[in-house]
């Protein structure tokens, strides 16, 4: 018996919009730690790690640990049905093949239950290695989402510099090029609207715009994002959602051979 | 050339 009750239900009815384009098909899974789920794009060229841990929920009763396959484009469908000031709540029997996500007014005026079929997936769970990145970025999640839309209207990649002048995000088309530079800057009324650069090594990696736009889907659930970056590692874009955990995505370089 | 790579080739399975 699996019950899940999340008095913000906005939070995540913004996971599902963030991550449907990326992915079609995951596996939630559900154990004492909470509900998460790490599904890659169908070309695996993008991994998407989401974790929503047992303490948000206001009510977590996970009885044994369970795997539930959904379609995130079904599942977006119906968390759309659910109003932003609503509670969602998700309930599954052991060995159901359906899902129920409750909606409740925050009046309780008005409570509505909607049924999903569940699907067998076929996943592989890949193990992601510690790493001391060279280079991490935070800045707000608006200005990093701005730049990768005005990016992809020059060119199709992205090369994201470090150094210790700042960050830059480069690119070049058929049309030209162009060149963004983020400066260190914590001078700010508001600390969300800080970016703090902290750089051990000088880093340099070409990403595809295409996947950087997909993550940036996730802007409306924290006002900063995260980027880490190591040279010829897969960068990590971090949304954290408030005291409940985050969606992690990590996108493969593109490497001269 | 420039290749883009799989995030296969970094991360493995459990």
């Amino acid at each position: 018996m699996l019950e899940l009750r999340l008095v913000q239900g906005s939070l995540l009815k913004k996971v599902l919009e963030s991550i449907k384009e990326l992915v079609n098909d995951a596996n939630f899974d559900c154990s004492s730690t909470g509900f998460s789920l790490q599904a890659m794009d169908s070309s695996h060229v993008a991994l998407v790690a989401l974790l929503l841990r047992s303490e948000g929920f206001e009510h977590y009763r996970c009885d044994r640990n369970l795997s539930m396959g959904m379609n995130l484009n079904n599942m977006a469908k119906m968390l759309k049905c659910a109003g932003n000031d609503d509670i969602i709540t998700i309930k599954a029997d052991d060995g159901s093949d359906t899902v129920t996500f409750m909606f409740e007014s925050p009046t309780q005026d008005k409570i509505s239950d909607f049924e999903m079929k569940l699907m067998d997936i076929d996943s592989e769970h890949l193990g992601i290695p510690e790493a001391e990145y060279d280079a991490i970025v935070r800045m707000p999640s608006a200005e990093f989402a701005r730049i990768c839309k005005d990016l992809s209207s020059i060119g199709d990649t992205v090369v994201i510099s470090v150094t210790k002048e700042g960050v830059k995000f480069s690119t070049k088309g058929d049309i030209g090029a162009a060149n963004i530079v983020c400066r260190q800057n914590t001078t700010v009324d508001k600390p969300d609207d800080a970016t703090v650069i902290e750089m051990k090594e000088p880093v340099s990696l070409q990403f595809a715009l295409r996947y950087t736009n997909f993550f940036t889907k996730a802007t409306p659930l924290s006002s900063t994002v995260t980027i880490s970056l190591s040279n010829e590692l897969p960068v990590v874009v971090e949304y954290k959602i408030a005291e409940m955990g985050y969606v992690r995505f990590y996108l493969a370089p593109k490497i001269e051979e | 050339m420039i290749r883009q790579k799989s995030i296969l080739s970094f991360f493995h399975k459990t």
